[in-house]
């Protein structure tokens, strides 16, 4: 008799126990993000600190656990319990329910449920034929144009080039087409190569004018968009334009929220991540999908074959994998407000 | 998850026979939300 009070008692003590420290570790990143919001809103940019958490994330095995959060919210719910589920998931990151597709009972898995489509006409594109679409539902984390020299700014103190995200790789006919003779040729000084690439031309000699019209002098811009978990996180065509090349970049996959933003240093480097590259009518285009761990792999809708987060042993090792589109030179057309890709779980 | 678009767009004024402006520009702050489909610049 004794013995089993001293269990009954020792269970919940335990419990107890683990939810107050869930709750107090939870009360602090309130209270961080609390501040971090309160900062913003006084325009104090945020610095590159990193920290002992940013250390400890190097070591896991992120790649794995993400393969694993996949299978796990691949699993089928009862259909009953379905509602439940997706609606606490809801409340929790501020998603519309009313704009899912379907009713909510019909998405047999969370991983189903979070890639969900959106009822006709919940995401007018706007109609302006010179505007520049977002592809995605989330938040505006930078944007700007891309100087000679200058590179994106991750958070203050850490930055990455256009480069490194997208990659080295020639596009030797669209930049010999529209370079009009203008541009010197870039040397490629580590292999010794002559190499043109629509980016590197672009950032080498941002302001190229058409010497065949009066058309204006070309820069190039660049915008980060943030996707919260509770955002449509499908991905669409922010112009009219046609996909000439996709890039596979396999990488690590950590997080990528506003904390590992600033203490991760070359986060968007590094990260997993799939890059299409084109033309729309004012040159070149980019858009560049990356992952995180809760969201690793990335389904593209013009090539479904795609898989992204495999298994690997060896990573940045290898240059990212290539795909040119055919028919070559004309690749794949998309319309705006086409969907493109999806971020899956896991 | 993040998308990141790098693209090349006008940067001078410059006017067409219309008189029209055909400079870039963006339409959005940092810490904006946008929906898939707003109009990002023109």
């Amino acid at each position: 008799s004794s013995s089993s009070e001293g269990n009954a008692f020792f269970v919940p003590g335990a419990t107890v126990a683990t939810i107050l420290m869930l709750g107090v570790l939870h009360a602090r990143r309130l209270y961080e993000d609390k501040k971090m919001e309160e900062a913003r809103e006084k325009g104090i940019e945020i610095e590159f600190s990193p920290d002992k958490k940013a250390t400890f994330l190097r070591l896991m095995p992120l790649r794995t656990i993400s393969r694993i959060w996949g299978n796990v919210t691949s699993v089928e719910y009862p259909i009953w319990l379905r509602p439940y589920i997706y609606k606490a998931w809801a409340r929790a990151f501020h998603s519309n329910l009313e704009e899912a597709a379907l009713p909510l009972d019909q998405y047999a898995s969370l991983r189903d449920f979070f890639v969900r489509t959106l009822k006709e006409g919940s995401r007018p594109i706007d109609s302006d034929p010179h505007s520049l679409a977002s592809p995605v539902d989330g938040t505006i984390l930078r944007f700007g144009e891309l100087k000679p020299g200058t590179m994106i700014e991750q958070v203050k103190g850490a930055s990455y080039s256009a480069a490194s995200l997208l990659g080295a790789r020639s596009f030797l006919s669209i930049a010999q087409d529209d370079a009009i003779g203008e541009i010197d040729e870039l040397e490629n000084t580590s292999n010794g190569a002559s190499k043109k690439s629509w980016w590197r031309v672009s950032l080498a000699s941002p302001k190229v004018r058409d010497t065949t019209s009066v058309r204006p002098m070309k820069g190039v811009f660049y915008c980060v968009i943030y996707l919260k978990p509770g955002d449509y996180h499908r991905v669409h065509s922010p112009v009219n334009w046609q996909v000439f090349i996709r890039r596979h970049f396999p990488g690590q996959l950590y997080p990528v929220n506003e904390r590992a933003r600033r203490t991760i240093k070359n986060l968007y480097v590094e990260n997993e991540r799939v890059v299409l590259e084109g033309q729309w009518e004012e040159g070149f285009m980019a858009l560049a999908a990356i992952g995180a761990t809760n969201i690793g792999s990335i389904e593209l809708a013009i090539e479904p074959e795609l898989r992204t987060n495999r298994p690997q042993k060896l990573l940045h090792s290898e240059p990212p994998k290539e795909r040119v589109y055919e028919p070559e030179g004309v690749g794949v057309v998309l319309k705006k407000g086409d969907e493109v890709a999806a971020f899956n779980m896991g | 998850s993040t998308v990141v678009l790098v693209f090349q767009a006008p940067v001078c004024k410059a006017s067409d026979e219309d008189g029209s402006s055909q400079e870039f520009k963006f339409c959005v702050k940092r810490g904006d939300k946008v929906r898939m489909g707003e109009a990002l610049g023109r």
